[in-house]
């Protein structure tokens, strides 16, 4: 089964 | 001072009713070049919402200063469910507001009704999305992006979209057995928004979560096309345009590390 990715991985935070 | 008056109700209507299940809480950003903006991410941090409502949108736009909105979408749903789709609405705040203030204005009737909304401060940590290069590209009609996310939502959590050049597949394996919806790219001359459209640099294979797709065709009704932006291994894009601005999900994929 594949993960779940988040967001936060791949975009930086301001 | 803030003042938005759309030309009718079901524009604000649409845009928060398709926002409110993913996200709660969210900072309304308003400027007069901008118009109004949202960034907000859902609690799982898998989905996150892009909402731009430029000045054209409205019938009439100011504001004189930039401003935030801090709403709650539940509430803000509940006083836009008191007036027609059809009525003019306008949002009016002040420079330094704790309250906003929804008029609507029946058309034909003498009818004003006046609602007023509590704002909250609200912490929100922004993400910064760079324009990127995408793999691929898809439009197709927005119902039936819906359609397929919603049927094979009741087949498995998972939905695998594949794209090669010549169409692109939609594909489910659950417990029950497996389902797959292929669709090629056609061009329909009478009724362009019924036309599904491939872009393609290089082929891709992406898994998403059914749920979060079933959250975002809830803009299904802004908009009769979808446009689905699609890069190996990174968050796909669905864009949803409205008549000036557009509603925008960015959604993780699911892979192996």
């Amino acid at each position: 089964t594949q993960k779940q990715q988040t967001l936060s991985r791949f975009f930086g935070s301001q | 001072m803030l003042e938005g008056k759309f030309e009718e109700a079901s524009l604000l209507k649409k845009v928060i009713e398709s926002i409110k299940d993913s996200v709660k809480l969210c900072n309304f950003n308003c400027s007069q070049s901008k118009g109004i903006t949202v960034q907000a991410i859902d609690d799982s941090r898998v989905l996150l919402i892009a909402l731009k409502i430029d000045s054209g949108s409205f019938q009439e736009f100011r504001c004189d200063r930039d401003l935030v909105l801090g709403l709650d979408l539940e509430s803000l749903s509940k006083i836009l469910k008191q007036g027609n789709n059809e009525d003019y609405l306008t949002i009016i705040a002040e420079d330094s507001p704790d309250s906003l203030l929804v008029v609507f204005e029946d058309k034909k009737k003498d009818r004003i009704s006046e609602f007023s909304l509590k704002l909250m401060d609200i912490d929100s940590d922004v993400l910064t999305i760079d324009d990127m290069e995408h793999d691929c590209s898809i439009t197709m009609p927005a119902y039936e992006f819906a359609k397929i996310a919603r049927d094979m939502k009741t087949l498995s959590e998972s939905l695998q979209i594949i794209i090669t050049k010549d169409s692109v597949k939609f594909n489910a394996e659950g417990q029950i057995g497996s389902g797959s919806i292929i669709l090629k790219p056609h061009t329909d001359m009478e009724k362009p928004d019924e036309s599904i459209k491939i872009e393609l640099n290089q082929p891709v294979v992406l898994t998403f979560g059914a749920k979060y797709l079933n959250d975002i065709v809830k803009a299904t009704a802004l908009s009769s096309t979808v446009t689905i932006k699609l890069t190996d291994k990174a968050p796909a894009l669905f864009e949803y345009r409205l008549p000036s601005g557009y509603l925008r999900y960015y959604l993780a994929p699911k892979f192996d590390d």
